[in-house]
């Protein structure tokens, strides 16, 4: 039996918001230590991955380790019959091949129940090791949604550029070309609102601006995002779900043909 | 500048 029940089912919704133009179906992977997904694009360059841990539901319930695959299509239009204050209640019963839904009103009176078929979905699982990487940034969301609508008017790509002096994007096509730099905050009344620049070593890094903006979708489910750079390597954005639980997108670099 | 090699050239199938 495996029961979680998430009081503020808004998450789930933005959560869902956040992935569908990347992913089309989803393996939820359910343990006693919480739920995992890790989903990859058609084009195998992006991958989303979220952890939640047990303790964002109440109650949570898994005996046993078990794999339910869904297609975000019917999960969305699922999970938009819930409304933003309801809570959401997931259950999958042993050897059967649904998945139940239950919103819930605060004050109880409204209960609405769905139910959506499971699917054998051949997920390729990557291990992403514990890497240090060369530059950790942390900014607030709302701030990197804006470059990357900004950047993406001048051009397909981007370039993250990370000194000492702070970071810079930049983009340029056919039109012209554009710089946004941002410094380390001094002195900022929301720690939200701080941009915080830790950097180990000066990196330099283009991305496809047309990723970036899908994984932007994920703003409305956290204040903050950190961009994680390393040289020749995928970046690493993350939104924090709660306390409990991230989103974490993984990109492919542009590199010299 | 076009090349985006896939994840997997970056991290193992374990």
């Amino acid at each position: 039996m495996f029961e979680a029940r998430l009081i503020q089912g808004s998450v789930l919704k933005k959560m869902i918001d956040a992935i569908k133009d990347i992913v089309t179906d989803i393996n939820l992977d359910c343990s006693s230590t919480g739920i995992s997904v890790q989903a990859m694009d058609s084009g195998h360059v992006c991958l989303v991955l979220i952890e939640l841990g047990s303790d964002g539901f109440e109650p949570y319930r898994c005996d046993r380790n078990i794999t339910l695959g869904l297609g975000l299509k019917a999960l969305s239009v699922v999970v938009r019959c819930a409304n933003n204050d309801d809570s959401i209640t997931i259950k999958a019963q042993e050897g059967t091949d649904n998945i139940n839904f239950v919103f819930e009103s605060p004050n109880g009176e409204k209960t609405s129940q769905f139910e959506i078929k499971l699917m054998d979905i051949d997920s390729e699982h990557l291990g992403i090791p514990d890497t240090e990487y060369d530059s950790v940034v942390k900014m607030p969301s709302h701030e990197f949604q804006r470059i990357c609508r900004d950047m993406s008017q001048l051009g397909d790509s981007i370039v993250v550029a990370c000194t000492k002096d702070g970071i810079q994007f930049s983009a340029s096509g056919d039109m012209g070309s554009g710089k946004i730099n941002l410094r380390q905050s001094s002195l900022v009344d929301k720690e939200e609102d701080q941009i915080n620049i830790e950097l180990n070593d000066p990196v330099h890094l283009t991305f496809a601006l047309r990723y970036l903006n899908y994984f932007t979708k994920a703003t409305p489910l956290s204040p903050t995002v950190t961009l994680s750079l390393k040289a020749e390597s995928p970046l690493c954005v993350t939104y924090p779900i709660g306390d409990f639980g991230s989103m974490k997108f993984f990109l492919a670099p542009k590199i010299d043909d | 500048k076009n090349l985006q090699k896939p994840l997997l050239l970056y991290y193992d199938d374990p």
